[in-house]
């Protein structure tokens, strides 16, 4: 439901931004 | 009588000494070093040159060095804060500390700001609300109509521009962060407290102790 979610959280939830991934070994 | 070699440790062009980079941020000296070992991996993934190259952050992000991700390079370019195009090791410690879950959240709510104002303005605008809502789309392979994309940065503009002049200003920002907490998640980082460890062999070869 893309609509009832301000465009912040969807970015916030997405996995576009996560910088988990340059602790991965 | 015995004969003994004193080495000495050779560092890279950028290397900032672990004490002062500890003393400036939430992290102890022995996570700096261990930020040391993992920004030496990550530098020396594609150049060995000491420097994290936009194609090495994004090798360790996506796994490929040629992916296009604006959040990254957004991330990348507020990392780089010299903008020569790099990324070196005191840039690296004091940009992830933000990241730290110890970390003021004033600095995550202002850090946060910056990566949205695309084009440093100082402002965030509904123009480059619907650029970022539409890469994330792409980013992820969704697709939605452009009238859902027009309705969901319209809705956000509605909620956090008050002052209803077309952008959100760094005081709405923080008002709008106050009403909905969710969005400044993304800001902490788990792994940044279990440092040492999420990178034991540092442990090894470390003199300097923090327990």
């Amino acid at each position: 439901k893309p609509v009832s979610m301000n465009a912040f959280e969807l970015i916030s939830r997405s996995q576009s931004f996560s910088l988990d991934k340059l602790f991965e070994k | 009588m015995g004969c003994f070699c004193l080495k000495k440790l050779r560092h890279k062009p950028g290397y900032e000494a672990p004490i002062n980079l500890a003393s400036e941020t939430p992290f102890t000296v022995n996570e700096v070093e261990a930020l040391y070992d993992l920004f030496k991996k990550l530098s020396s993934s594609i150049i060995d040159d000491g420097l994290i190259h936009k194609e090495e952050f994004q090798l360790a992000l996506f796994k490929t060095s040629n992916k296009q991700n604006l959040f990254a390079d957004r991330i990348f370019d507020l990392f780089d804060i010299k903008h020569n195009g790099v990324i070196e090791f005191g840039e690296f410690v004091r940009s992830l500390s933000v990241f730290h879950p110890n970390a003021p959240e004033a600095d995550k709510i202002a850090f946060l700001f910056r990566l949205y104002d695309l084009r440093q303005t100082g402002c965030i605008e509904a123009e480059e609300l619907k650029e970022m809502v539409t890469a994330l789309l792409c980013e992820n392979n969704l697709s939605l109509s452009e009238d859902v994309v027009d309705l969901i940065v319209e809705k956000t503009m509605m909620e956090a521009d008050t002052k209803r002049d077309g952008k959100i200003d760094d005081e709405e920002w923080k008002e709008f962060v106050k009403k909905n907490p969710s969005i400044i998640k993304i800001m902490t980082l788990s792994d940044l407290k279990e440092l040492t460890l999420a990178f034991p062999s540092f442990v090894m070869n470390s003199g300097v102790s923090d327990l």
